[in-house]
């Protein structure tokens, strides 16, 4: 399929617009709410992508097997006291996300800092 | 990922990126897709922060996540975020944030700035001189012509190196996930096929349509792009599409 590397530029024209399916739908946050109830509404429409998200990476991680099992064990047991060393709002919000949505606190936590953990 | 700031003739600014995740993290051979790819695209929101009932910024997001990689200050400056892999990454950092207490998530400094940063000036200082968990590229434009750079971030910042357009090429710059002084890694040069079509749609081809074009280019766009969205300050404008690369698609 296509080529091998280093890629070849293909310069498409024309591809404005794309169709209105693909365009991605708009929410308010209301930033005069306290930090919990920011998110509501977002995190109540987006519950189940947010679960698939976490799923999938939790899959990811038990793939690794061993100690790596045992890190997300470690999260959602340790997921209340990583919070509190969050800045604020991000803690309120984190925990207003975890509250609509189920999901344990450690993982949402996890989801917002994923970058750091990422990068390495 | 992959970020543009391009000045048409006029000197007005265009903003656009396409962010690309989730390599290696679950390959579905039978159609050819990354699982976390294809998970996120559903989750993607447009965000409108207001207070008083009036906009702050405008961002886009994966649902759940509540810090910044991709926003609009309406008629003062837009930002998008580059992901930098180096050896002294977020481990280190988040160890050095334990035993020191020094050090700030990236989400979270971008937020913050989108929230408190009155300006282009006020962004940059603010993603300058904050130290942080994990290196970043920041992209940053204002709303005048020429005002537009990379910032390449250390954790520390100590290092710190701002690449301004003027440097770049003069009508735009362009950032993928290597620093500006090193050449790509050659099965990931998104680098040279993006200049080459910037330099076919030339600055009088900049607009949202034209920089369109070159982030749906491939491999500029790829397997991993989840979305492009597309900003001109003046106007408070960010709209995002969905992004998809059917085969023959480069697996990132």
């Amino acid at each position: 399929q296509g080529q091998s590397p280093p890629y070849e530029a293909e310069c498409v024209e024309g591809k404005y617009p794309p169709p209105s399916s693909r365009r991605v739908k708009e929410y308010v946050v209301n930033l005069d709410l306290p930090g919990k109830e920011r998110w509501k509404h977002v995190a109540a429409e987006k519950k189940q992508e947010i679960k698939n998200i976490l799923a999938s990476f939790k899959k990811y991680i038990y793939d690794f097997g061993g100690i790596a099992a045992e890190i997300w064990y470690l999260i959602d047991l340790l997921g209340p006291a990583i919070v509190d060393v969050l800045p604020q709002p991000f803690q309120d919000e984190i925990r207003g996300i975890s509250d609509v949505t189920g999901i344990e606190i450690g993982e949402v936590t996890l989801y917002n800092i994923f970058y750091e953990i990422f990068t390495v | 990922c992959t970020s543009i700031v391009a000045q048409d003739s006029n000197g007005t600014l265009y903003h656009a990126r396409n962010l690309d995740f989730g390599l290696f993290m679950g390959w579905d051979p039978k159609n050819r897709t990354w699982e976390i790819t294809e998970l996120l695209r559903p989750a993607i929101v447009n965000l409108d922060f207001q207070r008083g009932g009036k906009t702050v910024f405008k961002s886009v997001n994966y649902a759940g996540y509540v810090g910044i990689l991709t926003a609009i200050s309406p008629g003062k400056f837009t930002l998008t975020m580059n992901e930098r892999f180096t050896l002294d990454g977020g481990y280190i950092g988040i160890i050095n944030l334990i035993l020191t207490g020094k050090g700030t998530w990236m989400g979270f400094l971008t937020r913050a700035t989108m929230e408190k940063a009155e300006s282009f000036k006020e962004a940059r200082a603010m993603l300058t001189s904050t130290q942080m968990i994990a290196p970043a590229y920041f992209i940053l434009a204002g709303n005048t012509s020429g005002q537009a750079c990379v910032i390449t971030r250390n954790r520390e910042v100590n290092g710190t190196d701002t690449w301004w357009m003027k440097e770049a090429g003069g009508w735009y710059v362009l950032e993928t996930n290597y620093d500006h002084w090193s050449k790509p890694l050659f099965v990931d040069d998104r680098r040279t096929p993006a200049n080459k079509c910037m330099k076919k749609l030339t600055q009088k081809g900049v607009g949202i349509p034209g920089i369109f074009d070159v982030l749906s280019s491939r491999p500029v766009l790829n397997k991993l792009t989840t979305y492009t969205a597309l900003m001109q300050v003046n106007q408070g404008h960010l709209e995002t599409w969905l992004q998809y690369c059917p085969d023959p698609c480069f697996p990132w």
